[in-house]
């Protein structure tokens, strides 16, 4: 998926 | 990073020290649920595998960091260093009901089906419901140190302010996550309750009392 990257929160 | 977020972050960082400073003063942990100071590390611990992978500034590795020690060092002083004053006879709600249903869903649904985003997932599902113990806990004891309500204010506070950061992100950003928005959403709604008793008591300067 799309978020699976993003991950740039606590 | 935007103020919502900013300040969620503050907030769970107060709540975690507010948390560690009362049982630290008062070298007791009457009142709190080490059941839920249990699924917060594991909270923590399988949300930042990426600690030392996947580096995204020097804010984010302190807190992670932060996060994760700290809730390491209440559980060591719950669990070790003051086990005496533990009340164990009141932090009975079974974990394993929550852990093991939300490893199943993590499994079922998720963003990518890889071990870190499944980890990552667990750990979102988790921390929705990992403050059930706690509130348990303080149903059963019918009341709550005023110390107590005020950690639990602003964890509750930290994931509602993250929700307005999701909103932020969607509009600004087109930034959206489905699963930990809805996560977000059941572990707020959690808290109405609380919140509820807490602003019309805990404010007043009465003691948090749930109706007999």
């Amino acid at each position: 998926g799309d978020n699976a990257q993003s991950k740039d929160e606590l | 990073m935007n103020i919502f977020r900013l300040v969620g972050d503050l907030s769970h960082l107060l709540a975690i020290f507010v948390l560690l400073l009362k049982i630290w003063k008062s070298r007791s942990c009457a009142g709190v649920s080490g059941k839920s100071q249990i699924l917060f590390a594991l909270v923590f611990i399988t949300r930042y595998l990426d600690l030392f992978t996947n580096f995204i500034s020097v804010y984010n590795s302190l807190m992670k960091v932060i996060f994760i020690a700290s809730t390491v060092a209440t559980v060591y002083l719950m669990y070790i260093k003051f086990k005496a004053t533990y009340d164990s006879n009141h932090d009975t709600f079974r974990i394993e009901f929550l852990v093991v249903p939300v490893g199943g869903l993590a499994f079922l649904v998720n963003h990518d089906f890889t071990p870190l985003e499944i980890l990552w997932t667990f750990s979102i599902y988790l921390e929705s419901v990992a403050i059930l113990p706690q509130l348990f806990m303080i149903s059963k004891t019918g009341e709550a140190e005023t110390i107590t309500s005020h950690y639990l204010f602003a964890l509750g506070s930290y994931r509602a302010l993250y929700l307005l950061n999701w909103i932020y992100r969607y509009y600004f950003e087109g930034y959206f996550d489905l699963i930990a928005v809805v996560a977000g959403c059941v572990q707020t709604i959690l808290y109405c309750d609380f919140f509820y008793l807490y602003i019309t008591k805990v404010m007043w300067g009465k003691k948090l009392s749930l109706p007999a």
